[in-house]
């Protein structure tokens, strides 16, 4: 499963929040205007959160954020 | 299996709660409005409540809350 | 495998019952209006009980209880 | 596999009938009219039996019971 | 895999037989009209016998019996 | 997987062939007219042979015989 | 995976050839019309050759022989 | 996985070459016209070659030979 | 996974290269106008070329090359 | 899983992101006008990021970047 | 999961890229006008990289290059 995030702005940020007991952030990484980040989850990666203007690709759809 | 919540007003609040004999809040996070949650079913959360205002995207559709 | 269920009024209950020879209620989750409880059937959850107005979502459907 | 049973009226009854060389009663739930249970197949349940007027949702379909 | 019966007036009888070498009547189970059997192909049943007059619903479709 | 067999007159039978380097009958069900068989294919049984006029439902559609 | 054959004539029959290095026949089934065989490939049969007027259903569609 | 040839005339024949490092044919069948040949890919047949003219049903459609 | 060729002139030519480290031929198939080649990807096959005038049968749909 | 860039200018590049605690460049991958680049989520690779005008085509539709 | 490349001109170029920490260079495919390329992703290749006039048939849909 991957997830898929077109930044429509730029400094869009996509932060990686860890698996396991804990929820914190990993990594959070900075995206410029028309660039895309493709990521799927991982051993280290269960919820990710998106904030900006963009559009993320899903197996529920295309939602447009911020 | 991921669901997605969209934060259509600032204070919306995803809670995970634990997954085993017990219930319990193990983390719960806040989105403001615009915000993308995006979060994954886990060893350690087989449950989540969603308050606020928002819209949740899940394999039975997208849903809308508060 | 998880469903979904939207509160339609305050004091929505959802009980999860224990797996295994006995059938007992483990949990139960209290829903105000607007929110939202997603969950999966687990080790220790095998079936579940919903009362009051809501609306379940299910793979068989979406269903309107109360 | 998970079924989904909606009571139409009060006194609905499921029974889960025992997995393995004996087909026996070992629990059964009573729901009032407008209340919803959703239960799978298990280790220890591979039958059920639906008494009153009822809707069951399930993979070949919704049937009315009753 | 489970099927679905529905009995259309009273005495419809299921009957569940043995998985192995022989295949013997372990569990018959009469049906008042209205009520529903639904059962899994298990570790002790890979066959059933329907009498009376029922609505079967499998996976090759609704199958009125009787 | 499982196969339906609706009998349209008495008499029809449905043959079991065992599984393995030999190929003989090792059961024979008689059905009477409007009784339903519903078999899998399992560890003894890898084929089948179906007599008299009947509505046999497989994963390849309906066909009558006889 | 199994397919199935409807003889539409007397003398209808189905070879079962052996699986591994050789390739023998190890049965041949003889239908008369009307008659249906239903059968899986198995660890002894991985090739069936088929004789005489029949209808024969597999995944790939019905197909007509003789 | 299987394939199913009709042959349309007599003299057709399949070809079955080995699994391996080598590609050798290990069993060439004939067919007289109407009669019909349905073989797995298995351990010792990984290609197959057909000549005169047939029809051959596979996943990617029905082609035909010759 | 297995593909089909069917030559549209003599000489078409398929050839096998070889999985691991070494991409090499290992074995070439020479095909006469309306023969069919069907052939998996296996141990020894992680990819194919194709020459001549030929109709291709993939998963991708039909191709058409030469 | 894999995706697909079909580069649109020249100097698109593609980032691979190491999988595990940190979130590294592992390599990066430029491509000229009408070049083509597919590549897969591997041991190695959890994430992906792409810059330049670009046509990227993955599960969930096709992206133009840049 | 494999991926096919049609030529549509002479000197179209197939590269496979290693798998694991490096992403190397470990085989380039010359392809003339017509020719067809069938390749998988393997344990040795976890991308590739297309040059020249080609359409390129991946589970994405067809893509032409060049
Ligand atoms: N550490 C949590 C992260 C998480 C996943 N899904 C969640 C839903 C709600 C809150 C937190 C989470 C876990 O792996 O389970
Ligand atoms: N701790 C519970 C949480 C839970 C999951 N699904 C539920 C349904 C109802 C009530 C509680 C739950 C469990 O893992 O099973
Ligand atoms: N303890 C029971 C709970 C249950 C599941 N499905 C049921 C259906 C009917 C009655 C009880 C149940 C079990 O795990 O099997
Ligand atoms: N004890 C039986 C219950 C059962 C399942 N499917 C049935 C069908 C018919 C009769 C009984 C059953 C078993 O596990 O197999
Ligand atoms: N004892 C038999 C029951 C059976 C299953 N499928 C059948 C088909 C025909 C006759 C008998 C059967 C078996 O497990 O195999
Ligand atoms: N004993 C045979 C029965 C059989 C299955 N499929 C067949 C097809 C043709 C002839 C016989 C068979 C076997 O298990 O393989
Ligand atoms: N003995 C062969 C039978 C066979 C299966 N598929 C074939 C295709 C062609 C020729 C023979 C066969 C095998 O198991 O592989
Ligand atoms: N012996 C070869 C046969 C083969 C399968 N697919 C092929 C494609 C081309 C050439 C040969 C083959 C193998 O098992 O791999
Ligand atoms: N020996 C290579 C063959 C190969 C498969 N796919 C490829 C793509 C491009 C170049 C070579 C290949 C391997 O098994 O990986
Ligand atoms: N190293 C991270 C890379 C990653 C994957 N998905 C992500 C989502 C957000 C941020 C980082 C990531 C991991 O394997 O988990
Ligand atoms: N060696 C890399 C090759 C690779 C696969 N997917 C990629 C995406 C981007 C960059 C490199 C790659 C790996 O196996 O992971």
């Amino acid at each position: 499963d991957y997830i898929v995030v077109k930044a429509m702005e730029n400094g869009v940020t996509i932060v990686g929040l860890t698996r396991g007991k804990d929820t914190k952030f990993h990594h959070s990484e900075k995206l410029d205007k028309g660039e895309l980040w493709i990521a799927q989850f991982t051993e280290n990666t269960s919820a990710m959160k998106i904030r900006g203007h963009a559009i993320v690709y899903t197996k529920h759809g295309e939602i447009s954020t911020g």
